[in-house]
């Protein structure tokens, strides 16, 4: 386990196209963000001093637990 | 602390000491890298809140203060708009909103010249409850020592991902003793459906953070701080109440059961008009008084903010 956090949350929420099927379909990926490797993803968070604890995946997302 | 990914979208939700804003250049270079959304093109809406600080001493550049979040915001994108909402003296809230972009229907990428907008229904809403002061009694619930020792990593967790077919990590201890909270405390009933994964997460000595998945790509979050001098819990989702058979108040009773804060704020965003938070806004809730409402028409949504207070 890891140690407890603190304090209020930041909420940052980023959107490519106001709905999936704008991006999904038409970039070089078909799943639009989630072409992004998990990997990437953890470089990422470094930036934001956060660690992976689990992920889910789904039919339309992918769920992060993330440390702190 | 939770990240969640769609086609489209993406939300960060970080607590604590974290640099949250320091994800968006990175970001940018694996979205233009693994999508090819352009670095130097602005996505379609950014929204970035939180809370009033708690300890901005102890935080890093730019999360020290509103001023130099917004600073830091503005360098990246064009068009952002910053709000503070609520007692300044007090329980506030803050915004930072961009307006949306247009968008080429060939390389659907933000260029000017055609507005997309009118062909998309949202259809969107986020409802976000943030609690403080909670009850030492129900804070207990989310202290490690007080839960079963657990000897493997075995739990129901994998009987409910079946049910949406999903795929899970949950080989850390943490998620076993988290399933048993998510149990206990009833967070696993805030929607009644069966249909719905719990990823969750206990921390040592105390703390606890969840994901739920519900169906069609609806998502709700929790996040604990139980120590007594800084009692803290939040609540998001996007799950419409509807689907269940229930509206926005039914969700903020059930949440506000579970943490009896002595102070919690509610935000909805909602792109359509028919919350009945937004309509009724409540002056009383069980044991709580109405300490604020306020009211805001941005871009494409309804904001409503409103804050209560416990009649100890």
């Amino acid at each position: 386990s890891t140690d407890a956090f603190e304090g209020p949350e930041k909420l940052l929420e980023i959107w490519y196209a106001p709905s999936k099927d704008l991006l999904a379909g038409g970039l070089k990926s078909p799943k639009g963000l989630r072409a992004i490797p998990r990997t990437r993803w953890e470089e990422v968070l470094d930036h934001v001093h956060c660690k992976v604890l689990s992920v889910v995946q789904t039919e339309e997302m992918d769920a992060y637990v993330l440390s702190e | 602390s939770s990240l969640f990914v769609f086609p489209h979208k993406v939300i960060l939700k970080t607590c604590g000491t974290t640099t949250t804003l320091a994800g968006i250049a990175p970001l940018q270079d694996a979205v233009a890298q693994y999508v090819g959304y352009p670095r130097d093109k602005q996505p379609w809406r950014v929204f970035y809140s939180r809370k009033s600080f708690m300890f901005p001493e102890r935080q890093v550049h730019p999360h020290t203060s509103w001023a130099d979040e917004v600073a830091f915001l503005d360098a990246h994108y064009d068009n952002g708009t910053a709000y503070i909402i609520g007692n300044v003296n007090a329980d506030h809230w803050y915004l930072y909103a961009t307006r949306p972009q247009y968008f080429d229907p060939e390389l659907r990428l933000p260029v000017n010249g055609v507005d997309l907008r009118s062909n998309v229904k949202l259809n969107d809403q986020t409802l976000e409850i943030l609690m403080t002061d909670l009850s030492p009694v129900h804070a207990s619930q989310f202290f490690t020592e007080r839960l079963p020792t657990v000897s493997d990593g075995t739990d129901s967790m994998a009987s409910s991902v079946s049910s949406l077919g999903a795929e899970a990590d949950d080989s850390d201890p943490g998620h076993v003793l988290g399933n048993v909270v998510t149990k206990s405390t009833g967070i696993d009933q805030i929607y009644p459906t069966e249909q719905q994964i719990v990823d969750s997460f206990c921390f040592s000595p105390c703390g606890y953070s969840c994901n739920g998945l519900v169906k069609e790509g609806y998502y709700f979050t929790i996040h604990v701080t139980p120590e007594r001098h800084c009692s803290y819990a939040s609540f998001e989702t996007n799950v419409p109440p509807s689907h269940y058979g229930m509206n926005d108040l039914d969700v903020l009773d059930k949440v506000v059961e579970i943490f009896r804060p002595g102070k919690f704020s509610v935000t909805l965003f909602d792109s359509e008009d028919n919350s009945l938070l937004t309509k009724k806004m409540p002056i009383h809730l069980a044991s709580y008084k109405r300490t604020e409402k306020i009211s805001y028409e941005l871009d494409g949504y309804n904001l409503v903010f409103l804050s209560f207070e416990a009649n100890r």
